[in-house]
């Protein structure tokens, strides 16, 4: 969802 | 995965190879503030704990143990290895004076209340200002060293780059995140006077000092 989205950012 | 975000982590990769580099080849991690290096060691630790919960990619997961390490490696090389030449009578900037106001943000305004929201989020507002004790470093000296000066310009290119990845996000997949996008206008506004000096200084060869 919307927060693995944030996460696969560094 | 689009260019802009590729080319904005490989700058802040560079970054860091340049800054151990510099620490390495010069025996000497004189002009770099320990207290930034601190921050950003911290910055990566409340991040990366995702490591733990979810697997993304495995180029996702070696970057973050890379940004980890090397951060660990670098307060190491200053605080420890080469403890002389470390200018700590120049590294003055009070960091609970960011480290505070970043809590409380970060308590306030975040995605989720659980402990790993709220440290991700802790996150990125401290990644905003924690350049600023290195900054603060650079004008009280009026100088860095030319090495320094591309460490800190590849730094501050890597969230701008993140920018233009964020603009295209949201144009292609329909995706933003608010908090990561202010932020990150945040972090490159303040090092727009560095940028300036950097292109009109140092790319043409002279030294990064600042007008008296």
């Amino acid at each position: 969802g919307e927060a693995l989205m944030r996460h696969d950012e560094l | 995965m689009n260019v802009f975000r590729l080319a904005g982590d490989l700058s802040h990769l560079l970054a860091i190879i340049i800054l151990l580099l510099k620490i390495w080849k010069t025996r000497s991690c004189a002009g770099i503030s320990g207290r930034s290096q601190i921050l950003f060691a911290l910055v990566y630790t409340t991040r990366y704990l995702d490591l733990f919960t979810n697997f993304i990619s495995l180029y996702n997961s070696v970057m973050k143990v890379f940004f980890i390490s090397t951060s660990c490696a670098t307060i190491y090389l200053m605080y420890v290895k080469f403890k002389a030449t470390y200018d700590h009578n120049h590294d003055t900037f009070r960091i609970g004076f960011l480290l505070i106001p970043v809590t409380i943000l970060g308590l306030l305004i975040n995605h989720d209340f659980t402990p790993l929201e709220v440290l991700w989020t802790f996150s990125i507002y401290l990644e905003s200002v924690a350049i600023l004790p290195q900054l603060f470093m650079v004008s009280k000296t009026g100088d860095a060293e030319t090495i320094t000066s591309h460490y800190l310009f590849c730094l501050g290119l890597y969230r701008a780059l993140y920018i233009f990845n964020w603009i295209y996000r949201y144009y292609f997949e329909g995706f933003y995140d608010l908090i990561a996008i202010v932020a990150g206008v945040v972090q490159t506004v303040l090092y727009c006077d560095f940028f300036y000096l950097y292109v009109t200084r140092v790319i043409k060869g002279k030294a990064l000092k600042l007008p008296a």
